[in-house]
């Protein structure tokens, strides 16, 4: 599941 | 990761490394904004502290250094090596115009009210407008060297292919994260004008974009 405070983007 | 994240990234990887190697070749930067370049560089400051808190994998880590390397020795040709050939006086953009209302935003719309977080958001809210001291420059001496236009046209397309990326996390992933969307759908709409431009004059004739 996707965590929002991931930020996995650059 | 899908085609459309790693085009983006590798459309934003050669955008700064045009840029870059425009400058250091011709041994100038006429026609650059180092007010834009600067706030780039502040952006991926800020955005990239999770270098030190998190890990996600090793093209993320690669990538984020590289950006901050790159961005870093744009800004230092720009200000210090290559200081005589920068147009300040045609860099006129009031940036406090943008890091007030950008530092004011992040405080009141974030995530978490947390350091880090009001930061990573200050940073996507600041990349949406950075390039507009960029473009300012542009219009008010109405002209672009081409090796300019391919720099903008590649930052362009990088944000045109996270659109189409997120559009893709959404169905496959159910990923929606609503500050990025947003400032990503702002940030592309400024180069609109710009890629009409590019397509109508830069690819079709040669040498300089002027405006009409």
């Amino acid at each position: 599941e996707y965590n929002i405070y991931d930020h996995d983007e650059l | 990761m899908n085609i459309f994240r790693l085009l983006g990234d590798m459309c934003h990887l050669v955008a700064i490394i045009i840029l870059f190697l425009k400058i250091w070749r011709s041994k100038s930067c006429a026609g650059i904004s180092g007010k834009s370049q600067v706030l780039f560089a502040l952006v991926f400051t800020t955005r990239y502290l999770d270098l030190f808190t998190s890990f996600i994998s090793v093209y993320n880590t690669v990538m984020k250094v590289v950006f901050l390397v790159l961005a870093y020795a744009t800004v230092y040709l720009i200000y210090l090596r290559f200081r005589s050939t920068y147009n300040s006086e045609s860099d006129s953009f009031r940036v406090e115009f943008l890091l007030v209302p950008v530092a004011g935003l992040s405080f009141l719309e974030n995530y978490a009210f947390a350091p880090l977080e009001i930061l990573w958001t200050f940073s996507i809210y600041l990349e949406s407008v950075a390039i507009l001291p960029q473009l300012f420059m542009i219009t008010k001496t109405g002209e672009a060297e081409s090796i300019t236009t391919h720099y903008l046209f590649f930052l362009g397309l990088y944000r045109a292919l996270y659109l189409a990326n997120w559009v893709w996390r959404y169905h496959t992933e159910g990923f929606f994260d609503q500050i990025a969307v947003v400032s990503g759908v702002v940030q592309t709409i400024f180069y609109c004008d710009f890629f009409y431009l590019y397509f109508t004059k830069v690819l079709r004739g040669s040498g300089k974009m002027t405006l009409p």
